[in-house]
């Protein structure tokens, strides 16, 4: 996360981190229920066999194993069958644990949205993980707030680019707070009136993060699959 | 080579010679960066000019955004030439030689375009530097230069009327960008190849329509995409299967979409909701005899809910047709759906039908922040 701050140890307890050996974090990831997670496709380029992935739960700092940390092996991964990776379209896959999480303070599932609700511009939410800050990646987990902005304002950034209804556009002009490398999958989270948090993007592009010319983060939208994400978890919990 | 990467490590060094019993390791690959397929020549070789070692990773690089959005400004007709030239550089398939572009070419690409990056405030790439490129020799062909085949916009511009190009995602945006507005012209789906949803006139690509995933905001994509009998039924898939097959417990869909959505509940006017199942695209009631909490828990559990917390048994006055009852061995059926261990075609004994409250999981809490005393 670049321009964020380091998070208190449970402040994001749906966040997790998608790990496979040797390197360890590669993307963030997001827990929705006790047995299913969340992340991107593009995660998974090249590495689509779920027996060298482990989600890893409950822990603030990456080098230093928690007494709430939780750690799962990788039963199914499910990309969605239209993700493109030449437009980086269609960005989302769901993931089956091999077991349940056990629910802590430190290890809660997010609120997923309803079909279709979608963000005004201007609102402010919040990008969470463990990517690049700009100058170093930490070992802490990070977070920004950032502010949504309309699809058309957005498109205005990326010209080689097509901004799709399956995104999210966050972030501020002067691009100060942004997603990073190693963010990817990871929540972008809004409170809801009555203090619940629900989940509306995850972290799935943007322009080069470090380089002079910034724009805004593109995250995958969260409320365009929900009818896509329930199927998943029927088809693989109930008919296979 | 076939058995290692023969990057750095062959190069022209004998190490992939044919003679030493290795097979072929020509290092010329077909290009596949899109925004160089329209090139007078369709093989390269990595690493390229600008230090990328592969095409995925020049197609991802700053280089591949900055000279496509260069070209608009009609800086250098070539200039979409000469970056293909260093992004994809030419490979020779006879000597697996990489073709440079010619000194020339880099010098005019740069001379003319250096000073709208500027404007913005922007360098040209440093590692384009001209001197490392050869002098143009007339006599034999050692570097490449533009001739009256190379085209000016690559396959992601529009190349306007009136010359030069614009991006193409600019086409038919509703602004004009080319100089005789011929990017906003023809924009109908149909003259662009395109199909058009009835709804909102949105242009799809003719590979989305009848993928099953709704594309239009009325489906429309989605619809007489296949023709059923009239005993069938349309999968999402868009395959037609036995009406009596809907709901059944077992899958016949390809994409087992003749078992989804079969359980739900149905609010009635005292707001009690109903179990109901769609067997046969036909909504049915279960027969409460013989009904069990366990199976309560699965019920809400398969309509992505929480546990159950009330689970009644509803008298039923008017005469129906058609009950479903639990199957006499129900218990031994295992991996299961609710729905598959129901019998339609019997009766209910007790006339009583199964009534649910499931509760929704909590989901959303952050733990309070703790208080310590400093």
């Amino acid at each position: 996360i670049l321009g964020g701050r380091t998070s208190r140890p449970g402040r994001w307890p749906w966040q997790c981190s998608l790990q496979s050996e040797p390197s360890g974090h590669i993307c963030g990831c997001v827990l929705i229920a006790k047995k299913w997670v969340l992340t991107v496709a593009h995660c998974f380029e090249g590495r689509e066999n779920a027996a060298v992935w482990k989600v890893v739960f409950g822990v603030n700092n990456l080098d230093h194993p928690s007494v709430y940390m939780q750690t799962r092996l990788v039963k199914t991964i499910v990309l969605h069958p239209r993700y493109s990776r030449a437009v980086v379209d269609y960005d989302i896959s769901i993931v089956e644990l091999s077991e349940d999480i056990s629910e802590t303070s430190y290890v809660q599932p997010i609120c997923l949205p309803r079909p279709g609700q979608s963000l005004e511009p201007d609102t402010y939410c919040y990008i969470t993980g463990w990517g690049h800050m700009g100058n170093k990646m930490p070992f802490k987990l990070q977070e920004g707030e950032v502010r949504i902005i309309s699809l058309e304002q957005c498109q205005s950034y990326f010209d080689m680019k097509t901004i799709t209804t399956r995104m999210i556009c966050a972030g501020y002009e002067s691009g100060t707070v942004d997603s990073c490398m190693g963010d990817s999958g990871g929540p972008l989270v809004c409170e809801q009136p009555g203090g619940q948090w629900t989940l509306f993007g995850l972290t799935s592009w943007g322009s080069i993060c470090f380089s002079k010319v910034l724009g805004p983060g593109v995250y995958s939208n969260v409320s365009y699959f929900i009818g896509w994400i329930e199927k998943q978890i029927y088809i693989q919990s109930f008919l296979l | 080579c076939l058995y290692s990467s023969c990057l750095d490590s062959c190069g022209d060094s004998s190490l992939c010679d044919p003679d030493n019993g290795l097979s072929n390791c020509s290092q010329c690959e077909p290009i596949t960066l899109e925004l160089c397929m329209n090139l007078p020549y369709n093989h390269t070789k990595y690493p390229n000019y600008l230090g990328h070692r592969t095409q995925k990773e020049a197609s991802i690089s700053w280089e591949s955004s900055l000279f496509p959005a260069l070209v608009p400004t009609n800086c250098y007709k070539y200039l979409m030439f000469f970056a293909c030239t260093i992004l994809v550089p030419k490979c020779d398939v006879t000597t697996s030689q990489r073709i440079p572009p010619c000194r020339a070419l880099c010098e005019h690409s740069k001379e003319r375009c250096e000073s709208v990056l500027g404007i913005v405030g922007l360098q040209w790439p440093e590692d384009t530097d001209c001197s490392q490129f050869p002098e143009e020799n007339l006599d034999n062909k050692t570097c490449l230069m533009p001739d009256e085949e190379v085209e000016e916009c690559s396959p992601s511009h529009f190349k306007c009327h009136s010359g030069g190009c614009v991006l193409a995602f600019r086409r038919c945006d509703g602004q004009a960008d080319c100089d005789d507005d011929s990017d906003e012209e023809n924009c109908g789906c149909k003259e662009r190849d395109l199909w058009e949803c009835p709804s909102n006139k949105q242009c799809l690509k003719h590979t989305v329509i009848c993928d099953g995933f709704p594309d239009c905001p009325d489906n429309m994509d989605e619809k007489n995409c296949s023709f059923c009998q009239d005993d069938e039924l349309e999968c999402a898939n868009h395959e037609c299967v036995s009406r009596d097959l809907w709901c059944d417990g077992e899958v016949d869909c390809s994409d087992s979409s003749d078992e989804w959505d079969c359980v739900t509940l149905s609010k009635t006017v005292d707001s009690s909701s109903l179990l109901s199942v769609h067997r046969s695209a036909t909504e049915h009631y279960v027969c409460a005899d013989g009904w069990q909490e366990t199976l309560s828990q699965l019920a809400c559990w398969q309509m992505g809910l929480g546990e159950p917390s009330v689970t009644e048994s509803i008298p039923e006055e008017e005469e129906i047709q058609q009950w479903l009852r639990l199957r006499s061995n129900w218990e031994n059926v295992s991996g299961t759906t609710v729905h598959k261990l129901l019998v339609p075609g019997q009766s209910c004994p007790s006339r009583n039908k199964i009534s649910l409250l499931c509760t929704k999981e909590d989901c959303g809490r952050r733990p309070a922040a703790r208080m310590n005393k400093r």
